[in-house]
């Protein structure tokens, strides 16, 4: 565990409470991608089935669990609880689009062709573009509230320290897993164009709204 | 190289 790993971990979990919290509060999941919380519940739920097979340490443990049940609770409180204000029209990614070619890229390059090491290998490349959904739905409305570009802030701050985490462990520990780094460095290229508006806009008070 | 699974990330 180093710095950049921890504070990976907690860039993370702020990211999941603030997105809860947002709903909750407000009582209303405008603005927020179903399809975006469902592929991060798939990727929790495909990644964590480890929980069942081996014990790594209860902070591993009690992270897993904590990061499954929050993506179900907002998944639920998306399409259950404040359906009623759930932005449909505007969510229209082709999630087939993502998932096809990640079950297939999975198949193909993994660390062994296992079923357990497939799902593993599935969750990482399918947390690489997950959050697309998202991001579509923002350019597609032109806008965000300020506290979903918090969360978005967060999210990709996550995957982004989680490199420089990989490049500590690559010197310090010689761990290197090459299926994490490429699709981490995919995960956080996404998030770019992100962050130069989140600078740029949000943090000088401004919201975020994009050109017509 | 191919590198190894970190199983203990998140």
């Amino acid at each position: 565990m180093n710095i950049f790993r921890l504070t990976g971990d907690l860039s993370h979990l702020a990211a999941i409470i603030i997105l809860l919290l947002k709903i909750w509060k407000t009582r209303s999941c405008a603005g927020i991608s179903g399809k975006s919380q469902i592929l991060f519940a798939l990727v929790f739920t495909t990644r964590y089935l480890d929980l069942f097979s081996s014990f790594i340490s209860l902070y591993n443990t009690v992270m897993k669990v904590i990061y499954i049940m929050c993506a179900y609770a907002t998944v639920y409180l998306i399409y259950g609880k404040f359906k009623a204000t759930y932005d449909g029209n505007h969510d229209t990614f082709r999630v087939e689009f993502l998932l096809i070619p990640v079950v297939l890229l999975a198949v193909l390059i993994n660390h062994a062709f296992a079923p357990m090491e497939i799902l593993w290998t599935f969750s990482i490349y399918l947390e690489s573009v997950a959050i697309l959904p998202q991001l579509f739905m923002i350019s597609k409305t032109g806008e965000a509230e300020t506290i979903t570009t918090h969360y978005l802030f967060f999210l990709g701050l996550y995957r982004t320290l989680y490199l420089f985490n990989w490049i500590w462990r690559f010197y310090f520990e010689g761990f290197f897993d090459l299926i994490a780094v490429v699709a981490g460095l995919v995960q956080t290229i996404l998030y770019c164009d992100f962050f130069y508006l989140y600078i740029t806009k949000v943090l000088k008070g401004k919201k975020l709204s994009l050109p017509a | 190289p191919n590198g190894k699974k970190m199983k203990d990330e998140l």
